[in-house]
């Protein structure tokens, strides 16, 4: 639920400042938790460049936040050890974008039971509910999946739950910190006016007649088709996987009867792109002969090509399996554009043909590793408990070599748990040679993809860790993302290929098996996990201050919080001198920000208070109203003082004046005659 | 080695992670300025 005014909103676009204490990993998915408010919301955010208010995200002890723009300059967030998860990080922004958590919303009474004895001592004042007066649900039924929901252990002193939901369903859906919901949404968007999300271009799911706007092209031989099943195959779409009858389509192109060379391209509609790179995603089935082909074509549109210019992109490498395969395409457009699905009939005879469904199109990046494990139900009932499973072993862009290790089954110690962690693996001998060890800020991403049509709706369960060149191995001197065949150990695969596997980075709570069995975790048996390394050294230098102030960021802490252990020091990377600026020579005193002025000459803005304000060119001197009073005060005193002396002397003047006049004429008038 | 490090020391949540780090902040995780409030 929201705070109620319109003073606690920030701009749709949120100036942040990652501050240099935080960790590189936490950095890094402040990021990934930014591009998931880009495409789901319409909320932005940018670094800061001296606007009078902005986020600063430090490590603090712990995870924590303010409600709502306080308009106090710097509003601190913090996400300290154990807080770089991407949930949580979207939790924290939340409440600093002005949400407070779900459980405390007036009518929560209606739908969950708090248990007030089984709370701990002290702690009541945290199941507080505020009335709808100071806090709106904005028209939004109660929401147990929402990411801002206690779990029902929250703040307990025994093993008894602190809330029970009214629906018992629900008991163990609340507390999910895996992503937004869709009512999280659906508030965040209500509150801000959102029409439309940043980066999401399009999603279709063929379930309705117009295919989302989507054409035949103009130049072709044969058409797709809407179905809801092909002989050959696929015989149920990948959307409802036959399980809603009279719904449940997808577009088939068939190679039974087609001529060889025939093509069908499928056309999006219109798209409109702002960043320039874009990932394509969709459900591919190949149920043709191997020489059928898929190709992936861009149209675009610009003032000389009124008409569109086709551009090739890649032909998908999809063989003929009896299973919907997921693809990722990566796309570079700035131009308006349409994506186009170009089916070709081969040399070959066939019983099926191509087959599309659950079409995404974003402005983000694809993820770049596919391990799906099959028939994951029985997996997590079959496989031992603390024994774990490994992906195959991914080649990053990087050259470095590595895989996901599952425990699907849970451990000793979390049971009911799935653990994920990634390892780095040995690869080709000459490769491994040329790189450098340690890995130095690596990141990698394990998500397990909730795979639900939209990609907006999707709550996908990520996590992920980065290799710190610096960091050695209990009780050794090795360095934990050392060389693979330096520090890991041989393993033999099942078909007797033998390489080295590094130590392990990751979590025994990745996500419990209720939620993995919840939403679309696991379909048609299947679950999908997304992989990806991504190089984030560009994350270890300070983000750049702007103009150049010298006024940093404090980092302090909030009274209740523990000190925190120095991190160490870490080599960094050398960064490229930045250019000299007016603001180089200035020094703002006092928080103030260095700006430069329409004149290009620099001024220092000085931090502002409600009764409160620094002043002076450096922001030296600090006023307040009650200075404002005590001056007042002071200069009426002497304003009075200085008309009584005047005052005062003209009387005496005057006086003198008359005594003497009336002495030269001999005159006897009372001398108080003539001064009156 | 067989090396595998728990980066969450098997805290689920981020109310585990502030209890843990002794916090007791409003609601578990919210910085509240009483006076702020007024």
């Amino acid at each position: 639920n929201s705070i109620i005014g319109d003073q606690y909103k920030w701009p749709k676009t949120v100036p942040y400042y990652l501050q240099d204490d935080l960790d590189v990993n936490a950095k890094g998915v402040i990021l990934k938790a930014f591009e998931q408010y880009r495409l789901k919301s319409c909320i932005d955010f940018k670094p800061w460049s001296g606007e009078e208010n902005y986020i600063s995200v430090f490590k603090g002890s712990g995870c924590f936040s303010s409600v709502g723009n306080r308009r106090v300059g710097k509003q601190r967030l913090s996400i300290g050890s154990g807080c770089d998860r991407i949930a949580t990080i979207e939790h924290e922004f939340l409440h600093a974008l002005g949400f407070w958590h779900e459980q405390s919303r007036s009518d929560r009474d209606d739908y969950v039971t708090i248990m007030w004895d089984r709370i701990s001592e002290g702690r009541e004042h945290n199941f507080n509910k505020y009335n709808d007066s100071t806090s709106s649900s904005l028209n939004v039924p109660y929401d147990y999946t929402s990411m801002m929901h206690y779990s029902k252990n929250a703040f307990r002193n025994g093993t008894e739950p602190t809330i029970v939901t009214k629906i018992p369903a629900f008991a163990d859906v609340i507390g999910q910190r895996m992503e937004f919901s869709d009512s999280d949404l659906l508030k965040l968007n209500r509150m801000y006016g959102c029409a439309r999300s940043s980066t999401f271009l399009d999603t279709c799911d063929f379930e309705r007649e117009n295919i989302c706007g989507m054409i035949q092209g103009p130049e072709d031989q044969a058409d797709w088709e809407r179905v809801s099943t092909v002989t050959g195959g696929p015989t149920t779409d990948y959307t409802n996987l036959g399980r809603c009858t009279g719904h449940g389509y997808f577009m088939h192109f068939s190679t039974v009867s087609a001529t060889s060379g025939n093509k069908a391209l499928l056309e999006s509609r219109l798209l409109y792109p702002k960043r320039g790179y874009q990932c394509l995603q969709f459900f591919y089935y190949n149920s043709g002969h191997t020489s059928d082909q898929l190709s992936i074509w861009v149209r675009e549109y610009d003032e000389a090509n009124p008409n569109g210019t086709l551009r090739f992109i890649q032909t998908i490498d999809g063989p003929p399996q009896n299973l919907w395969q997921l693809h990722h395409v990566s796309l570079a457009v700035s131009k308006k554009f349409r994506v186009i699905f170009e089916g070709t009939k081969g040399s070959g005879s066939s019983a099926g043909g191509l087959s599309l469904d659950d079409i995404n199109v974003s402005e983000t990046m694809c993820p770049e590793h596919i391990w799906r494990v099959n028939n994951f139900l029985s997996v997590m009932e079959t496989t031992p408990q603390g024994t774990a499973i490994y992906s195959p072993r991914f080649h990053s862009k990087y050259g470095y070599t590595f895989q996901m290790g599952l425990y699907p089954n849970g451990t000793i110690d979390y049971p009911g748990e799935l653990g994920a962690f990634a390892h780095l693996t040995s690869g080709d001998n000459a490769v491994d040679a040329s790189l450098e060890w340690p890995s130095a800020w690596k990141q990698i991403t394990m998500m397990l993809m909730d795979q639900n049509t939209d990609i907006r709706k999707r709550m996908s369960n990520q996590r992920s860790i980065t290799t710190d060149p610096t960091q050695v191995i209990a009780g050794s001197t090795n360095f934990y993302w050392d060389n693979p065949r330096k520090v890991g150990m041989e393993v033999t695969e099942a078909d007797g290929t033998k390489y080295f596997r590094g130590p392990g980075l990751g979590t025994y709570v990745y996500l419990t098996q209720a939620r993995a069995r919840s939403r679309d975790f696991i379909k048609g048996g299947d679950a999908i996990f997304l992989l990806t390394m991504e190089d984030i050294s560009h994350l270890v230098p300070s983000q750049p201050l702007p103009s150049t102030t010298t006024a940093k960021p404090n980092t302090s802490q909030p009274t209740t919080a523990k000190p925190e252990t120095p991190k160490p020091e870490t080599p960094k990377p050398t960064t490229t001198s930045k250019p000299s600026s007016p603001c180089d020579k200035v020094t703002c005193e006092n928080d103030g920000v260095c700006v430069l002025d329409n004149g290009g000459v620099a001024v220092c803005r000085c931090k502002v208070g409600d009764d409160w304000w620094y002043t002076g060119d450096r922001c030296q001197f600090k006023g307040s109203t009650q200075d404002w009073i005590v001056t007042a005060v002071v200069a009426s005193v002497c304003v009075l003082a200085v008309m009584l002396i005047v005052t005062i002397t003209s009387v005496v003047c005057l006086k003198k004046k008359y005594k003497k006049r009336m002495q030269a004429a001999g005159d006897d008038i009372p001398y108080q005659h003539a001064a009156v | 080695s067989d090396t595998q490090v728990d980066v969450d020391d098997g805290k689920a949540d981020l109310f585990d992670v502030n209890e843990g780090a002794g916090l007791d902040l409003f609601e578990g995780d919210i910085l509240y300025d009483e006076r702020e409030q007024k």
